[in-house]
C-alpha cells in the first residue's frame, strides 16, 4: 500500500 | 477594501468548490486581488485561489487586509445571493467584518450581510515556481468522470504520462481498471480537445479521495489543467476569468 505523503514535506515555509 | 463582482455566481461557484476542503480561511486582500491559500486537515492538498483585481469592477484596496473568515458561515450567507446578482466586498481597515451586498440587476433588491471575522494564524507555505515535466489540459467533465470511475475501485491512482499519452490506472480488491487519454485535437469544439506536453515521462500515485473532491470545482472551468513532475504534488488548476485561477495541488503517494 503506498503511503501518503503532506504536503509540507515539498512546500516548505518560506 | 470595495470589490465589486458583476455575478455573484462566480464567488458561489469557488467557495462552493472549496468549502467541503478547507473550513477556516484568510481571505488575502492587497491591490493585485484576492488571494487565498489553505491545507486540509491532513496536510495533504493545499489550495491556492487567486481572484486578480481585473476580475472585479471597481476594486479598490488602500491597505493589505487578511479577512479571517469560516468557509461555512461565508456559503449561508453566499446562499441568499443569485448567481446574477452584483456582489460587492467591503470592508475597513482592521476589520472585525465584512460586508456583503447583493444587487439583483432587474429588479431593485439590494440585500445585505455582514460576516463576523475570525482571526486565523495560518502558515503561509511557499510554493516553488516548477518546470512540470508533463502538463496535461482536457475538459474538465472528462476528469471529472475518471476520478469517478476508478475511485469506484481503489483508493489510489497512479498516472503515468509517457509520448504515447497519459494513463490512469488502479487496482482494488474487486480488480483493477484504467483510462488511456491520447493527445486529441477537437475540430469543431477545442474546449474538448486533450493537450499534452512532456519533456520527461512521469509516473506518480495519488489519491482519489482528494481528486474527487477537487472535481467539484469543474462548473467553473470547462477546461482543467493537470501539471506533473516526479516526485512532486501534482497540480490541478481551474482557471478563471481575467487570469484568476483556482489551484489544487496534491502530495504524492510512495512506494507500492
Amino acid at each position: 500500500r503506498p503511503s501518503q505523503q503532506t504536503i509540507g514535506k515539498f512546500f516548505g515555509n518560506p | 477594501l470595495e470589490a465589486r463582482l458583476e455575478q455573484a455566481a462566480m464567488l458561489k461557484r469557488v467557495v462552493d468548490a472549496i468549502k467541503d476542503l478547507v473550513q477556516d480561511c484568510n481571505f488575502d486582500c492587497n491591490d493585485s486581488g484576492i488571494a487565498l491559500q489553505a491545507m486540509d486537515n491532513s496536510h495533504v492538498a493545499l489550495v491556492s485561489m487567486m481572484l486578480k483585481s481585473e476580475s472585479f469592477s471597481p476594486f479598490r484596496c488602500d491597505r493589505n487586509i487578511a479577512l479571517g473568515i469560516n468557509l461555512t458561515s461565508l456559503t449561508k450567507v453566499l446562499r441568499a445571493a443569485q448567481g446574477d446578482d452584483i456582489l460587492t466586498l467591503k470592508a475597513e481597515d482592521a476589520p472585525d467584518v465584512v460586508n456583503l451586498t447583493f444587487e439583483s440587476p432587474e429588479s431593485d433588491r439590494l440585500s445585505e450581510y455582514d460576516i463576523k471575522l475570525m482571526d486565523i494564524d495560518q502558515e503561509h507555505l511557499g510554493i516553488p515556481d516548477t518546470e512540470y515535466a508533463a502538463t496535461i489540459t482536457l475538459p474538465s467533465s472528462e476528469f471529472s468522470r475518471i476520478t469517478r470511475d476508478l475511485s469506484a475501485l481503489s483508493e489510489s491512482v497512479a498516472i503515468e504520462c509517457t509520448k504515447e499519452g497519459v494513463k490512469f490506472t488502479c487496482t482494488g480488491d474487486i480488480g483493477n481498471g484504467s483510462v488511456s487519454l491520447r493527445q486529441h485535437t477537437n475540430v469543431e469544439n477545442d474546449a474538448k480537445s486533450v493537450d499534452i506536453s512532456l519533456t520527461e515521462p512521469v509516473a506518480l500515485t495519488f489519491s482519489l479521495k482528494y481528486l474527487v473532491n477537487f472535481c467539484k470545482a469543474a462548473g467553473l472551468s470547462d477546461r482543467v489543467r493537470l501539471c506533473l513532475s516526479n516526485e512532486v504534488p501534482l497540480l490541478v488548476e481551474y482557471g478563471l476569468s481575467n487570469n484568476s485561477y483556482l489551484r489544487f495541488y496534491l502530495a504524492p503517494k510512495i512506494g507500492d
